[in-house]
């Protein structure tokens, strides 16, 4: 995947992090210190249209440009910029009778992006 | 929503401004995790937990990790959940221990396992024959009532860990479980049970989100 920085404007991973001290949970919230809830954000031009991820290669690109350009008008619909990778965030927290919880979300940190 | 001009809202032209959206980005956080948690709001602790008790607890929840891969072709979500004793009624020989579980989602909760972890307290040399008791509410009773008992030899001091059985694991899905552990030597001047700050009994228990059965009208 390809994290966002600078003035990229192709689909990346946009890393954001919640500190939870920053938002009053670290009471709760025994462990971990915050959630690095991660979005996908960026443009899918036509010519990686389809190339989750890291198979973004350079060649592919300049070879599938090639051929968008030759198919401009034929293809329909737009693609998106999504998740290709996820991972669980794990949680250790009191809930209210104070009892300490551990659990995984499933699917809940953006890992890397691609285009759909 | 995130102001977009384009179809679909990944794909948007204007490069995103992390700061101005910030505020925004911390609520939804805050929203996802409450809803994946099946929490209406955060929790507010009304009974704080010793260090010392957290200590010992999360020695216990740290044992070996199972593979997440498990996890990820498992939809339903599983928690291990530590709940510490309250000691009610209890006497030198007698020592009842109430432990609250959450009702965790409407469904209630499936117990997979359940131990009791208690520290007990003995001279030296000495063992100890026990009892331990379940005690559950009936419905319209408001008197506890003894289901099972299990007898008990403790041959040192230290922590000792039970497993419990199936009618104690049900009376964690129904969020209140009570334990009576009684000793059965009458010469004791002090109970062998430590419940101070850093042995108190805790259950640990591994849960899933259950499944209330759904009953049709015919």
């Amino acid at each position: 995947g390809i994290n966002c920085q600078g003035g990229s404007r192709m689909c990346c991973r946009q890393e954001f992090f919640v500190d939870f001290r920053e938002i009053g949970w670290h009471d709760w919230i025994i462990q971990p210190e915050g959630y690095a809830m991660n979005f996908c954000t960026g443009q899918c031009p036509l010519h990686v249209a389809g190339m989750p991820g890291i198979s973004a290669s350079f060649h592919t690109a300049v070879f599938n440009l090639l051929k968008a350009n030759t198919a401009a008008g034929t293809t329909i619909g737009g693609s998106c910029c999504v998740p290709t990778a996820r991972r669980p965030l794990s949680l250790l927290y009191y809930d209210r009778d104070s009892n300490i919880v551990k659990t995984d979300i499933p699917d809940m940190v953006v890992e890397a992006c691609g285009c759909s | 929503n995130l102001q977009t001009d384009g179809p679909c809202p990944a794909c948007w032209g204007a490069a995103f401004d992390l700061e101005s959206q910030r505020e925004l980005l911390l609520s939804l956080a805050k929203k996802s995790i409450l809803n994946k948690l099946h929490l209406s709001q955060r929790p507010t602790l009304s009974r704080p937990v010793s260090r010392a008790a957290l200590k010992t607890a999360l020695q216990r929840l740290h044992g070996p990790r199972r593979q997440e891969t498990v996890l990820e072709h498992d939809p339903t979500q599983e928690y291990e959940i530590i709940s510490f004793a309250e000691t009610g009624l209890s006497s030198v020989n007698q020592t009842r221990l109430d432990f609250h579980f959450p009702d965790r989602t409407a469904g209630g909760l499936e117990v997979q396992q359940a131990h009791l972890m208690f520290f007990v307290q003995l001279p030296s040399n000495a063992t100890q024959t026990m009892n331990m008791r379940v005690l559950v509410l009936r419905q319209y009773d408001t008197n506890l009532t003894l289901t099972s008992q299990y007898p008990l030899q403790v041959d040192a001091s230290g922590w000792h860990q039970l497993l419990l059985g199936p009618e104690a694991q049900a009376a964690c899905s129904q969020g209140h479980l009570t334990l009576e552990l009684v000793t059965e030597s009458q010469a004791a001047h002090r109970s062998v049970i430590l419940g101070g700050f850093s042995h108190r009994p805790f259950v640990a228990a591994r849960v899933r989100a259950g499944h209330k059965r759904r009953v049709h009208r015919r």
